[in-house]
C-alpha cells in the first residue's frame, strides 16, 4: 500500500529533496509543510504538539495519514521509498547505506564549510575552506573513480545512493564546483547531470544550473 | 530566503580534526 | 546463509562493535583484523590493494568469503545482521534508521568534543566543551523520554537502533557521564545497563565500567 503523509520542512532543503524524490519514483503522496499558515520554521518544531510526535525537534520530519512518525531525513527516504530505490538484495541494500552514510560523513561536513561562508550564513576562514577544498576533492576522487565504470552507484538503476549523494552535492555543484574545479572528476558530473535528467529529480529539483565561476565568501 | 534556514542546519564542521585526531591516536597505537 | 568474512578496522574501535554486536546476534563469521601482522592500521589501509577493495581508505571496511566488499561502520553492522536487528517491518527499519542516524548527527559529535580532550587527543576548549556538554544533555533527554515506557528503542527487542546508540555513548559512559551527570537520564543508564547486560554484548564489549569521576582534559 502506497505511503501518504505530511513532510514538515523549511523551504529548500535539500535533506528533504531526498524524501521527495524518493516518493516520486514510489508513488508516495508527500503533502508538503514548510511555510506558514501551516508551518513556520523556528516556532512549530518547538511547540508541544510537534515535540510530542518529533522529540527532537528536527526537520524534516515525516507524519503518516495513518499516524506514523518518523524524524532523520534518511529513515524518512527510506519509509517513502520502494524495495528497488532501497536495494534490492542484502548486498544493494548495504551498498545504499554505504554510499548514504559516505555523503553524510565525507560530503556534507567539508561542502557546509566551503559553501556557507559564500552564501553569508557564516564566517570565511581561509584554513578551513582549504582544508574543506581538499576533502571535496577527495571524496569526489572516491565516487570518480567508482562510477568510472557504472552508470548509478548501486546496481543498474536509480537507488537511495544516486539520491542522497546528489542531494549532498547540490550546493556544491550550484556554487563552488566551477569547470576548472570539477574537469579531474568528469565521471561525477556526466552521473551527476543523468541523475538531474531524470524526471523524478527534475519534479523535485527544477533545473539546477551548475556552477561556472567559483562564488567567493560574501563578506 | 531559503538560505537563511540553513545557518539552523546541524553540521560538524570540525568533522575533519577529529577524524584526524583519532587516526593519529590509534596510528601511534599500533606503531607503539 | 550466514555471512563470514573478515572486518578491518583498528583495536577497540566503536564503530567496529556495532558489527561485532550484530554478528552475535545473527550468527554471522567475523574475523577480526585489527593488528600487525595481518593489518597496520595507517598502511594496510594506504595499500593499492586495500584500496581497490575500499576506495575511501577508511575503517572498519568489510570483506565477505565470497568477496563482497562493504565500507562505512552502518553499511557493514546491516549486511552482518538479520532482519530483526534491522527491523522487520517497513515502520521498523525506518525507525532503526531513525536512531541510528540520530547518533551519528547528535551524539558522536558533541561526545568526541568532550572526550577527546580527556584522552588527549585534542586540545581543550572550555567553550567547545559546555556547549558539547549541553548537546550531549538534550540528546540523552530525547532518548530518556523515548525509554520512559520502552524497554528497547524500537519494537520489543534489540535491533541495529540500540547497537548503534549504546556504541555512540561508549566514551561518554565510560569517561564523563558521572552518576551526577547522569541522574536525570534514569532511563537511558537503565537501558543501556540493560543492554550491555545481553550476552552478545558482552561477548564484544566485556565489562563496561560507569564513569564514577567525570575525568577533566589531559594537559
Amino acid at each position: 500500500m502506497a505511503v501518504s503523509g505530511t513532510l514538515y520542512t523549511y523551504p529548500d532543503n535539500w535533506r528533504s529533496f531526498k524524501a521527495q524524490i524518493a516518493a516520486q519514483y514510489s508513488g508516495a503522496q508527500l503533502r508538503l509543510r514548510c511555510s506558514p499558515p501551516h508551518f513556520r520554521f523556528g516556532t512549530t518544531n518547538r511547540s508541544a504538539d510537534f515535540l510530542r510526535k518529533f522529540p527532537a525537534g528536527k526537520v524534516p520530519a515525516f507524519e503518516g495519514d495513518d499516524g506514523f512518525c518518523v524524524f532523520e531525513s534518511n529513515a524518512i527516504a527510506y519509509y517513502v521509498s520502494n524495495e528497488e530505490l532501497r536495494g534490492a538484495t542484502r548486498e544493494g541494500a548495504a551498498q545504499v547505506l554505504q554510499w548514504v552514510n559516505f555523503a553524510d560523513s565525507d560530503i556534507v561536513p567539508p561542502a557546509s564549510t566551503w559553501v556557507f561562508p559564500t552564501l553569508g550564513i557564516m564566517h570565511y576562514n581561509k584554513q578551513a575552506t582549504e582544508q574543506a577544498k581538499s576533502e571535496v576533492r577527495r571524496a569526489l576522487s572516491v565516487l570518480d573513480a567508482h562510477l568510472q565504470s557504472r552508470t548509478f552507484l548501486v546496481g543498474e538503476r536509480v537507488s537511495l545512493a544516486d539520491i542522497s549523494v546528489v542531494c549532498a552535492l547540490l550546493w556544491l555543484y550550484k556554487q563552488v564546483l566551477e569547470p576548472s574545479f570539477r574537469q579531474p572528476f568528469g565521471n561525477v558530473t556526466r552521473w551527476f547531470l543523468t541523475c538531474l535528467h531524470q524526471p523524478q529529480f527534475k519534479a523535485v529539483l527544477g533545473d539546477v544550473p551548475l556552477c561556472q565561476r567559483m562564488a567567493q565568501f560574501d563578506a | 530566503m531559503a538560505v537563511d534556514f540553513l545557518s539552523n542546519e546541524n553540521i560538524w564542521f570540525e568533522k575533519f580534526k577529529y577524524d584526524d585526531a583519532e587516526r593519529r591516536f590509534y596510528e601511534q597505537q599500533v606503531n607503539g
